[in-house]
């Protein structure tokens, strides 16, 4: 079983 | 003043039907050098990133920067009322909180005006732009749209694996499992056909079939689609246009 993550873990703002 | 001249409707048509289902409103940047938006979607998954540079335009002007908050529903509503091949205008004054959108017909002496209320919406913009690249696979867009249906009958996950020569995609789920493999290919004759990967690392990636089918609702936008993939990364998927781009950034699916 796969878990989505989100792009806040990726992206900070700018 | 914002005045921008499209040649034919059916671009920006196409350019909101490909987000009106993944981001209910959004903000038009409009400088004097084109129009970008970047919107995310509910669940943070999903990112779209559009410029439309001021060349895709037969005619452009913005004498001063303005953002023009926008319900995509309603605007894809009232661009629904011109036919695609009607030019185009939008066009807001400096202050605006309508933005006028106008028809012409091109045989018929006919003009037709709406006005669209204008949002005030509150958004962070997200950092995407330094983001680097193990692998880049280049396909037909309808191709792709295709494995993505495809694989989507099968399970709510796409698995994407690259290697130098070729790149799977595969769905495993409870009636079966599926797999199309794709290598690169030249065709002179029909160069819209080709295929191409390029390989820095090998790539395994999964990602949400049902974002995946709201990225295929670009496929009208362009005959390929560029997707560029990093281990551990967000995958992001581009349709060029004439002038500028449409893309997607999707966060990856992780073991638990």
């Amino acid at each position: 079983k796969k878990a989505q993550s989100t792009l806040m873990s990726f992206f900070g703002k700018k | 003043m914002l005045e921008g001249k499209f040649e034919e409707a059916s671009l920006l048509k196409k350019i909101v039907e490909a987000m009106k289902d993944c981001v209910s409103s959004c903000n038009f940047n409009c400088t004097e050098n084109g129009i970008s938006v970047q919107a995310v979607d509910n669940s943070r998954v999903l990112l779209i990133s559009l410029l439309i540079e001021k060349d895709t335009f037969e005619e452009y002007r913005c004498d001063r920067n303005i953002t023009l908050g926008i319900g995509l529903g309603s605007f894809s509503k009232i661009i629904g009322n011109g036919a695609n091949s009607d030019y185009l205008t939008i066009q807001a004054e400096d202050d605006a909180d309508t933005l006028g959108i106008i028809f012409e017909d091109k045989v018929k002496d006919k003009i037709s005006e709406y006005n669209l209320k204008l949002l005030d919406i509150d958004a962070d913009l997200l950092e995407v732009d330094a983001m680097e690249t193990d692998a880049t696979i280049t396909l037909p867009s309808a191709d792709f749209a295709k494995i993505c249906k495809d694989m989507k009958t099968l399970s709510e996950s796409l698995q994407i694996t690259v290697t130098k020569d070729s790149a799977k995609f595969q769905s495993a789920g409870e009636i079966g499992s599926g797999s199309v493999v794709i290598k690169p290919k030249t065709d002179i004759d029909h160069p819209e056909e080709s295929i191409t990967i390029s390989l820095d690392k090998p790539i395994d990636l999964s990602f949400g079939s049902k974002y995946l089918s709201d990225i295929i609702k670009a496929t009208s936008l362009s005959q390929k689609v560029t997707i560029k993939l990093t281990e551990d990364s967000p995958g992001v998927f581009e349709y060029k246009l004439p002038s500028g781009y449409l893309r997607f950034y999707l966060a990856p699916k992780f073991d638990e």
